[in-house]
């Protein structure tokens, strides 16, 4: 990407462990890739790491490299012959979190600059699991299952669906298996949002990633013929040359149907003659379509206030506006006898505000176990440009092609802490998946969500934070027999247990009476009865990998009106690996139905901050 | 009597790789076989998962899914849902 990364903190100059990252292997479960673009360009790479035991199966014309070591396809439909990717996707998450620099990039002059993944010395494992038809489960637990057997040290899914439960969920399923082998899978939390309980990636396991916005923001001014300037949002390539044209308002000229219809541009409902070499204005998003085909010369469409600053391709002069600046244009319309206006080509500016939780971003809590927090990051994923698939088009309506293309989705914000995880494991080759895991969450930046008010159901533990992940301090480290437990105290039989490990695992009457709040997760949550005093206890143990002797205090943030207490408050290491346990109270008095109470616990030793959040929710 | 149309496309999860010396595939056709009544299940299996855990993805009708269901080896049978990029 050419903006997202430096956002981030992981600059070009960054500290780095080539040797290591070289050996590195990021697979990727997508709708496959394009292997000659630059951003899998394997000049200057050796051999694939000796660890690898995957293959080149790409199909017919398709070449792998010493960056991009390993492919495979599969289809359900047996319609796909190729991991060739002809959807544009793979190609961007890919890229996104491995690829090369490749200079000058841009997507028609727009976002120029040095495209580039986080971990750009690591290799590239695709398996092409989604077709134009979506990724069926079949295909999903067929890329798992060679994915982990290859030897990728991580897996980037970019997909998934509603909230399933964990047995009859491909990616929960996959991702057990994965974590069981050491490797992290890393998944879009999903783009449902932002109604709560959204979230379809939800297994403890895995790691599900929320989108956020960055400081680049395209905006796509509209210049009125009173030289009023209205800030518009789109990412259109096209300029009208400093001239202005007549405005109209699209349900003044209605084509030949309904009238209700014409009110929102929808359809073929503009009169062409009265639209021709004018700008329309329009309710709806269809407009831009319904304009382009009337004859018009640009379009300036309603959007939703709540949606936020996310452009969007456009392919020819268009510009989207808020409900309180299309007024605006309506009283300047209705001000004058000649309204004129000009749409000029998107430029990008500085956004103060961000990082923001996307609107779309599906939110928790987490529908299927609600005692783990979901999602659990937030990194970049609105406006991220990255290579894409030449003979890919830019959107269903837009039919041009380009090497590289701006999107949005929480399927841009996942490779982000793909990029992430394989930098923190090129430091820490040997932590474990919960332990890299912890180390994101617990140094990851403290957010707002100033658009929804779902705190920590928006945004997870906050903000990733690459540099801070590679000095955690402590971790929360978990392994299968604590998610056993989990299962266990959620009614899992022995029985299931038995066959899903392969060991001879039995619940223990404990682990029956456990709650699944105290697996030893990096964040805390639980949900409470609404106007009822409550008690919640969560236990957690953390591992020391920071310094040798180290005595850590803890620090309580709540701006929430709950008591929370913490025993110890003072944990003391003598040595690396140590394990010290804690536990925490949380009370209150009793709150309204579907109060989200939101606070923190951080453990600092003077060097290192641990920072995990605590989020309640009342129910009725 | 069902018919071809009767049958959707599930995933029979079986959890781990078992200890030892298996052909996964065998056995994978022969649970199948089981239950489904004469004829060959050839053109039923969809695809065997053997290589970092244990299952297979077959055409089956609603009556057969319950009978694997049933079976003390089978974790959980559910229908391959299409996911989405996001």
């Amino acid at each position: 990407t050419t903006n997202s990364w430096d956002f981030i903190g992981l600059k070009e100059s960054v500290k780095r462990n080539p040797s290591v990252e070289s050996d590195v292997i990021v697979g990727v479960l997508d709708s496959g890739i394009w292997p000659e673009s630059e951003s899998f360009s394997d000049e200057g790479f050796g051999p694939a790491p000796k660890k690898w035991k995957g293959v080149c199966k790409g199909g017919r014309n398709f070449t792998c490299n010493k960056k991009l070591i390993g492919a495979r396809f599969y289809s359900l439909n047996e319609l796909e012959e190729t991991a060739r990717d002809t959807n544009g996707h793979g190609t961007h998450t890919a890229s996104t979190a491995a690829g090369i620099d490749a200079k000058d990039a841009n997507f028609f002059g727009l976002g120029k600059g040095t495209a580039r993944g986080a971990v750009p010395s690591s290799r590239i494992a695709v398996y092409k699991v989604c077709s134009e038809f979506g990724c069926s489960g079949v295909d999903i637990l067929a890329g798992f299952d060679d994915a982990i057997a290859d030897g990728v040290d991580l897996l980037s899914l970019s997909l998934g669906g509603d909230p399933t439960d964990f047995s009859q969920d491909p990616v929960s399923i996959g991702s057990f298996h994965a974590m069981a082998k050491g490797i992290l899978t890393l998944n879009a939390a999903g783009n449902s949002g932002p109604d709560p309980g959204t979230t379809g990636s939800v297994a403890p396991w895995l790691m599900s990633v929320a989108a956020t916005t960055t400081d680049r923001l395209f905006v796509d001014r509209i210049v009125l013929g009173n030289e009023k300037d209205v800030m518009g949002f789109s990412i259109n390539g096209f300029s009208l040359n400093g001239e202005k044209f007549p405005l109209v308002v699209g349900n003044d000229v209605p084509g030949d149907c309904a009238q209700s219809d014409s009110l929102k541009c929808s359809g073929s409902c503009l009169n062409s003659s009265a639209v021709e070499g004018k700008i329309v204005l329009c309710e709806l998003s269809e407009g831009t379509i319904a304009a382009r085909q009337a004859g018009a010369v640009g379009s300036i469409i309603l959007k939703d206030t709540v949606s936020g600053p996310v452009s969007f391709v456009v392919s020819w002069p268009s510009s989207s506006v808020t409900s309180k600046d299309y007024h605006r244009i309506i009283s300047y319309i209705n001000s004058t006898k000649n309204p004129q206006a000009e749409i000029l080509k998107t430029e990008s500016i500085k956004d103060s505000d961000a990082p923001v939780v996307a609107f779309f971003s599906s939110r928790g809590p987490n529908t299927i176990l609600p005692e783990i927090l979901k999602p659990d990051i937030s990194a970049p994923g609105v406006n991220i440009l990255a290579a894409y698939s030449p003979i890919a088009s830019l959107t269903r309506e837009d039919k041009r092609h380009a090497k590289f293309n701006i999107i949005s989705g929480t399927s841009m914000a996942c490779p982000h802490v793909a990029g992430v995880v394989a930098y923190v494991k090129t430091f820490h080759p040997t932590w474990s998946p919960s332990a890299i895991k912890s180390a994101i969450m617990t140094t990851a930046r403290p957010m707002n969500d100033s658009i929804t008010s779902q705190a920590e159901f928006a945004y997870g533990s906050g903000f990733v934070d690459p540099t801070n992940a590679l000095n955690p301090g402590l971790v929360y480290e978990t392994f299968e027999e604590d998610y056993i437990r989990m299962l266990c105290s959620i009614g899992y039989s022995s029985e299931k247990l038995r066959r899903l490990t392969g060991n001879n695992n039995t619940c223990l009457e404990a682990s029956k009476k456990a709650s699944p709040k105290d697996l030893n997760y990096p964040s805390m949550t639980s949900e409470v009865s609404a106007g009822t005093p409550f008690t919640i206890n969560f236990h957690r143990t953390v591992t020391n990998v920071g310094l040798p002797n180290s005595t850590y205090e803890v620090h309580v943030f709540s701006n929430s009106g709950v008591r929370i207490n913490t025993v110890p408050k003072v944990l003391s290491f003598k040595s690396l690996n140590e394990k010290k346990s804690f536990d925490v109270t949380v009370t209150s008095n009793g709150v309204a139905a579907n109060t989200i109470l939101s606070a923190s616990v951080v453990w600092s030793d003077g060097k290192h901050r641990v920072r995990s959040p605590i989020a309640l929710i009342a129910k009725e | 009597g069902a018919t071809e149309e009767d049958r959707k496309v599930y995933i029979v999860y079986l959890g781990s790789l078992p200890q030892g010396e298996y052909s996964l595939s065998s056995l994978h056709q022969n649970m199948l076989q089981e239950v489904v009544d004469g004829g060959s299940v050839e053109n039923l299996m969809v695809r065997s998962y053997k290589r970092s855990f244990n299952g297979f993805a077959a055409k089956l009708t609603e009556n057969e899914m319950q009978k694997l269901a049933t079976k003390k080896e089978v974790v959980s049978v559910f229908p391959s849902r299409t996911l989405q990029l996001q």
